[in-house]
């Protein structure tokens, strides 16, 4: 759940840019 | 295609591989405001799920390699039909005779409520809220508004019960030492009741609330 | 030079020096500072110091370490080579500032800008050398914004030596072009090796100079933005050539804080303020759900 909000729903390249982190 | 994001009871979640629409999605008249809601029913058992939805502001979802905006999180609770089949009640009862119930849960604007004729146990159920004839094998019911009452009496220390063992703070807002009359306990119950009576009413047309608040 | 840590994690900032020669802690020093990247949309951008000692400069000199941009990339390698060998008088240290520290730094909800950057960038490299021991007496620096601010600045912070704070101070003085030098060849190994975090497919590394202006700098921007999350960390999201390719391809997004922003901005009508008569009947739903944030859904 992100704190913003992308205006868009679309295919994105999570895995490639976001890495989770606690 | 937009994607939800659902905190569902863990039983559900083959449902829907087990019968094709095993869940299903529907708009139904919200029995306190009227207006249409959504809900689900889980055609297997069956079994009516209220939802609600988390909504914050500035929100999103990453959900595998995509994004959904909005960031909504849909929670889906088990609920007790009578709640929906009152409202049916209620509005039937002004003509004043005992009628069959798929005579009285009709609804054109939310042609679904049919759905709720399939839910397991009915007459169990009614029997909470009707009165009831039997006419050569056929039931007949009406709305009472005294056993509803005493139901909803049920439900609202059912609700007590359960806001004490989750911990949720029912104190009144604003509350200071200095105006603590009495005895504090006396204090506490009246409060839960209070809340437990609010969130009931949540569900309940406004008159029989007040009915209740009364009663 | 050894740029492993930048290798491992490149997000951050990392700071790597040489041994600290001996007759450095003894004799009164002088010291140049400047930078490598500070312009480019890609990549880190290098701050450096030299530091030998007063009597060597003549030998420093020598070496022929005039002004780094006229040095080829080959040529400067060379003499970073050569100023190694000399390390029994001439030490140098860096800081790599990476494009992701950049970023977040200038676009943060409390601004931090590059010159300020820059300047805490150079203070820090100095007080480093005197904290390894370093006699500095003098200290020359390549001048970041208005020279006579930036040398107030630094010699009421190292109010013990003379500071002079230059335009082309590496075409000046020797340990200037030296710590240009040890910037840029910095700077070159750095985005040369560049570990992208991001695993990208089709990544071609021919991203040109990484200078603004570059035709194949902006070609290659144009081919990496994602129009989610924009650009690999390799780029400086907060340079305008960057934003620019942003707010023609990439998605919009609202953060809670820019929009409360935009919603004080906005004028509120006068009549708001009256009250709107009777509201509607409709009742709020139960505190409880109020607090929780949860309400009915009323479509999918």
């Amino acid at each position: 759940l992100l704190p913003c909000e992308v205006l868009a729903s679309r295919p994105a390249p999570v895995q490639r840019f976001f890495t989770p982190a606690v | 295609a937009r994607q939800h994001v659902f905190l569902l009871p863990e039983y559900l979640k083959d449902t829907s591989k087990k019968m094709k629409s095993g869940l299903m999605f529907v708009k139904l008249a919200n029995p306190c405001s009227g207006e249409g809601v959504i809900y689900l029913f889980n055609m297997c058992l069956p079994q009516l799920f209220e939802i609600k939805v988390f909504k914050e502001k500035h929100h999103s979802w990453f959900i595998n390699q995509s994004v959904q905006s909005g960031g909504l999180l849909h929670f889906a609770t088990p609920m007790d039909p009578l709640f929906l089949l009152l409202h049916y009640l209620i509005k039937a009862d002004k003509e004043g005779k005992y009628q069959p119930l798929d005579q009285v849960v009709v609804d054109d604007e939310f042609p679904n409520c049919i759905l709720l004729l399939k839910l397991p146990e009915l007459e169990k159920l009614l029997r909470h809220v009707t009165e009831d004839k039997e006419i050569s094998n056929k039931k007949y019911y009406k709305y009472s508004k005294e056993k509803t009452l005493k139901w909803l009496e049920k439900k609202v220390s059912q609700t007590v019960a359960a806001l004490k063992t989750s911990n949720v703070n029912v104190g009144a807002r604003v509350q200071s030492a200095a105006f603590f009359s009495g005895s504090q306990v006396s204090r506490d119950k009246e409060d839960y009741v209070r809340y437990a009576y609010g969130l009931i009413s949540d569900y309940i047309p406004k008159e029989l609330s007040d009915d209740l608040s009364k009663y | 030079m050894d740029l492993s840590e930048l290798e491992r994690d490149n997000t951050g900032r990392c700071r790597l020096g040489s041994p600290v020669p001996a007759v450095c802690c003894k004799e009164p020093c002088a010291l140049g500072v400047d930078e490598a990247g500070r312009g480019p949309v890609l990549g880190p951008m290098v701050y450096a110091i030299c530091y030998c000692p007063l009597s060597r400069l003549a030998d420093l000199e020598a070496l022929k370490v005039a002004d780094s941009k006229t040095l080829s990339e080959n040529e400067r390698q060379r003499l970073f080579a050569e100023m190694e060998k000399d390390g029994d008088y001439v030490g140098w240290a860096l800081d790599v500032l990476s494009p992701n520290l950049i970023s977040t730094s200038m676009l943060g909800r409390v601004k931090y800008n590059l010159n300020s950057l820059s300047h805490d960038t150079a203070s820090g490299l100095i007080q480093f050398a005197l904290d390894q021991g370093v006699n500095v007496t003098q200290v020359f620096v390549d001048t970041v914004g208005m020279p006579e601010t930036y040398q107030a600045r630094l010699q009421k912070h190292f109010p013990g030596m003379e500071v002079t704070v230059k335009a082309k101070a590496d075409s000046l003085y020797p340990v200037v072009s030296a710590a240009s030098i040890c910037a840029k060849v910095a700077r070159d190994q750095a985005v040369k090796n560049w570990q992208f975090v991001e695993n990208l497919e089709d990544l071609d590394s021919d991203y040109g100079s990484g200078y603004p202006n570059d035709p194949k700098t902006k070609a290659w921007l144009r081919k990496h933005v994602e129009p989610v999350f924009g650009f690999p960390q390799f780029v400086r999201f907060s340079w305008s050539t960057a934003q620019a390719i942003l707010e023609k391809e990439a998605e919009g997004v609202i953060w809670e804080d820019s929009a409360a922003e935009e919603a004080q901005e906005q004028p509120r009508k006068i009549t708001s303020y009256f009250n709107q008569g009777l509201q509607t009947s409709s009742r709020l739903p139960h505190p409880y759900f109020q607090e929780c944030g949860l309400e009915a859904a009323t479509s999918l």
